[in-house]
């Protein structure tokens, strides 16, 4: 059924959430780990990524992260591998 | 702040960059401009210069490209990624990519170039993220910097100090850099007793005596020497130099700094330097010289190294046999190390420290010992 304006928005966060942090926090790139919301290794990337940009530190995509999430930065990771 | 897994860092402290291609955004200049100031910045807390190559493999390559740019790493479009660039070491490490599809200006209209150019360097140099949201090397973009007042934050500095240590001239603490005029404790002072030079050359008539980033420039007409920033003449060459001389018969001056030297002419740095001072025919146990001076009437340059000097014969443009000699044997009286040499007068002047030594070459020996900054009038 087609989604509803509130869950396809949810949808597109949480692929840039996802994007972001493979990109930036070394999260592997695994599809089903971010289906499962309550993945605790999701929640410790975001609050890992909450911690390093100075957000307040809640493990859940809100709105000030998905705001940094969205803005221009450096292509470098911010967590080495 | 936080360096790169396994703080990979420079082994030499004078880099090569090179600019490889150029944005449409913006007219060449305003890009060798923005590089320029972005490498100042850097240069300015650390020992590190750097010099622009144009041709070849430099240390750091700078380039823009959009999308896949062939590394691991595509641009992603305009927004979010802006750039990246990769920890020291050979090939694609130390490079620098922008992302093209983002509009790089001057000011803060667009993505200002200078501003992500110095951040970039950052991690050319070894320093990762700062997790200091003030700092140059938090990894988001702030477009509300203040370009004019633009500064590294002590988190910048300590970070790039504790992998190359504070720029020679300051053993204090390390400093958080002001854009502005630097303050009287960094800009050497003309007449101080113990003054010493890193470096003295005749000019076409004038003569320059090279001091970390200045020189005092003086000719015969104004007795009151002139004082400028190295770069402001020539921006391409090093500071805190080792060595120069002049070549009347090239009209070029030679300037040395590490294993590399430059020629310029006027106030033009040849193309295809910097070259390795073992082209010269220096053993490759030297790693740096002292000093040097050519003898326009013998057509002889002297170059010196600790306790030794080489002679090189500028007609067949090689190193002569029989070298190196201990200066001590040829040149009595002149005590090693050798910061500098001048020929004037028929005397050639060494000068070790504030010391100047005044050395007779026919009656091979010293016949005055003078303060070395007794050139510019103290």
């Amino acid at each position: 059924y087609p989604l509803s304006g509130a869950a396809k928005e949810e949808d597109s966060n949480r692929d840039l959430a996802q994007q972001y942090l493979e990109k930036y926090y070394n999260l592997e790139k695994d599809v089903k780990q971010f289906r499962r919301k309550d993945s605790n290794l999701i929640v410790k990337k975001i609050q890992g990524m909450q911690k390093f940009l100075g957000l307040e530190v809640t493990g859940k995509l809100d709105t000030d992260t998905l705001e940094v999430m969205r803005k221009p930065r450096c292509g470098v990771p911010d967590v080495g591998h | 702040f936080s360096s790169f897994p396994g703080m990979p860092k420079w082994r030499k402290t004078h880099l090569t960059y090179r600019i490889v291609n150029y944005t449409p955004d913006l007219p060449r200049d305003a890009v060798d401009s923005a590089i320029e100031k972005a490498l100042k910045v850097w240069e300015e807390v650390t020992p590190l210069t750097f010099s622009r190559l144009y041709e070849g493999e430099a240390d750091i390559m700078i380039s823009f490209a959009v999308k896949e740019h062939g590394d691991f790493y595509s641009f992603d479009g305009p927004g979010q990624s802006l750039a990246h660039a990769y920890p020291p070491g050979p090939g694609l490490y130390g490079d620098i990519h922008f992302d093209d599809d983002e509009k790089w200006t001057e000011d803060a209209s667009g993505t200002n170039l200078f501003l992500v150019a110095a951040h970039e360097l950052g991690h050319s140099l070894g320093l990762f993220h700062s997790a200091n949201t003030e700092a140059l090397m938090y990894p988001l973009y702030n477009s509300f910097t203040e370009l004019a007042q633009f500064r590294l934050s002590q988190d910048d500095v300590n970070g790039i100090q504790s992998l190359y240590g504070p720029p020679p001239a300051s053993t204090e603490e390390p400093l958080v850099p002001t854009k502005s005029v630097p303050s009287g404790s960094e800009v050497p002072a003309k007449c101080d007793p113990a003054s010493s030079f890193d470096a003295i050359s005749t000019l076409r008539g004038e003569y320059l005596f090279f001091k970390d980033r200045y020189f005092w420039r003086r000719s015969h007409w104004n007795p009151e020497p002139e004082f400028h920033l190295i770069s402001a003449f020539w921006p391409s060459l090093p500071s805190y130099l080792d060595a120069a001389y002049e070549v009347n018969s090239r009209d070029t001056v030679f300037i040395f700094k590490g294993n590399e030297f430059w020629a310029i002419r006027g106030n033009e740095v040849q193309a295809g330097y910097p070259r390795g001072i073992h082209t010269l025919g220096f053993p490759s146990t030297i790693r740096k010289i002292d000093a040097a001076v050519s003898d326009k009437e013998k057509k002889k340059t002297y170059f010196f190294a600790e306790d030794k000097y080489w002679r090189f014969d500028e007609n067949s443009q090689s190193m002569e046999q029989g070298f190196p000699r201990l200066i001590a044997d040829d040149f009595p009286g002149v005590e090693p190390k050798v910061d500098a040499v001048l020929q004037a007068f028929g005397f050639f002047y060494f000068f070790s420290g504030s010391s100047q030594f005044e050395f007779d070459p026919n009656a091979r020996m010293v016949t005055h010992i003078l303060k070395s900054n007794s050139w510019l009038h103290c």
